[in-house]
């Protein structure tokens, strides 16, 4: 090896530039073969806007390569079983040079971790991270990129940078948009006396308790009946607007749109259902997921960045109901403040899931964001949620997967959650 | 990774953080 080392010529040649140049052009035409025409999400705002990739150059160099396929491969990578020697001083040389604090690990023999996907996914000792009293909490660990009021159903990504909404939350019912799929979730969690713990603290309507939950479980069995005779097939639909169908299921679950609330309980009782944003663009007929605010208040956004080295699981950070989940495909962009800053639009470009409910003072919502070395966004209540797979051709970008919990609890209609509570987390690839 | 937070409050509802900041889990964000 001595030998080899000292007397080995060093021969310096450039990189093949050109076969790379070659290998981006190829993807880009194929794209444009395929019909896409680079068109990577739909604006909420207006369905027939597509999403296109905008910033500098080095914006569209990431976007030509194959990111969810890069990440899928770094996961595997990740979960591969490491030596149980070079556990120790591996895990304690990635804590170095990312700032992990191994002081606060549940489980502190770094040989215990098969992997660096385990390690990643490490789970932090009980009482490290108390629980302020406030009504908000930090649901991570990380940075606070931004914060504010949503003013406009405009959310600033950085100053001067905005997306919609609508487009990261996906607006609710309009014809044709529901089709029936399944989607198998977590019905064994069981609904304990724990769950009742913040129960006062959220509120309700005696019209969602009583007297509209009779019509809302009458229209959730006339929904099934419909689910189960349709074709399994059939259910995913073309991202191609479609026309008003009698009787589908939005159609069967009207119920007066009275409130944001109400139009949230209302679309959870449509249990489960498969659907695309892309909507005909009359303006009746899709409602923005946050169409009205009770009087005297405001909507707020908050953006916390998880670095590589912070703890990845994530926390409830209120006492709410998650009523459904939306799973938006999506790239798989880096999500550092340096890519931000540059590319519009990232936070409805990314994969991600958007849950929705409500707390003690109307609608909220959740939604993890994936990133190209944590694609995988696991939810504890939701086993059938699966992300960063191979993309399906259904599924196509700009298009979201909605399941509801209302069988979570049939008095909240949804998942119960305290502040601090685990939720899930991110884990790699 | 993101999480970002889409949360309906009253209109006094106020952050108690700083753009930037480091924050932990269980960290209060803010207050009505």
């Amino acid at each position: 090896l001595h030998s080899a080392w000292k007397s080995t010529p060093t021969r310096w040649y450039p990189i093949p530039i050109g076969l790379g140049a070659l290998y981006l052009g190829a993807q880009q035409a194929k794209k444009k073969w395929d019909g896409d025409k680079g068109v990577v999400g739909i604006d909420g705002d207006n369905d027939e806007m597509a999403v296109k990739l905008r910033g500098p150059w080095q914006v569209h160099v990431m976007g030509a390569l194959p990111l969810r396929s890069l990440s899928r491969l770094w996961g595997y990578l990740n979960s591969l079983e490491l030596p149980v020697w070079s556990r120790e001083p591996g895990f304690k040389l990635y804590s170095y040079v990312f700032g992990c604090n191994l002081d606060e690990l549940d489980q502190p023999d770094l040989k215990s971790y098969a992997s660096l996907g385990d390690f990643f996914y490490r789970r932090l000792r009980d009482g490290v991270r108390p629980i302020d009293d406030e009504p908000l909490v930090s649901p991570a660990d990380g940075r606070l990129l931004h914060f504010g009021a949503i003013n406009g159903a405009k959310v600033e990504q950085v100053k001067g940078l905005t997306y919609s909404l609508d487009a990261l939350l996906g607006k609710t019912g309009g014809p044709g948009t529901p089709a029936a799929e399944d989607v198998e979730f977590d019905t064994n969690r069981a609904f304990d006396d724990h769950d009742f713990a913040n129960i006062n603290d959220i509120d309700y309507s005696l019209g969602d308790l009583l007297g509209s939950s009779q019509r809302k479980v009458d229209a959730n069995s006339s929904i099934k009946d419909e689910q189960s005779s349709e074709d399994e097939s059939s259910s995913m639909r073309s991202s191609s607007p479609s026309p008003s169908t009698p009787g589908s299921p939005n159609e069967d679950a009207s119920v007066p749109q009275e409130s944001t609330t109400d139009n949230l309980v209302r679309d959870a009782s449509v249990a489960l259902s498969m659907g695309t944003n892309v909507v005909p663009a009359d303006a009746s007929s899709p409602r923005s997921s946050v169409s009205k605010l009770r009087e005297g208040n405001g909507l707020f956004f908050a953006v916390i960045y998880l670095a590589p080295g912070d703890y990845h699981r994530f926390h409830s950070p209120a006492a709410w109901v998650v009523e459904r989940r939306r799973h938006f495909a999506g790239e798989l962009f880096s999500v550092s403040p340096y890519i931000a800053r540059r590319l519009s639009n990232l936070f409805v470009l990314n994969e991600r899931v958007a849950l929705l409910g409500r707390w003690r003072y109307g609608f909220f919502s959740m939604v993890p964001v994936g990133a190209t070395n944590v694609g995988s966004i696991k939810i504890n209540f939701d086993q059938a949620l699966r992300t960063n797979e191979r993309r399906p051709r259904s599924h196509p970008a700009g298009t979201y997967i909605e399941a509801g919990y209302s069988k979570a609890s049939s008095l909240l209609r949804g998942q119960p959650l305290n502040a601090g509570e685990e939720m899930g987390g991110f884990r790699l690839g | 990774s993101t999480v970002v937070l889409v949360f309906e409050a009253p209109k006094d509802f106020t952050f108690k953080v700083q753009e930037g900041q480091k924050v932990k889990v269980g960290e209060a964000l803010g207050y009505v």
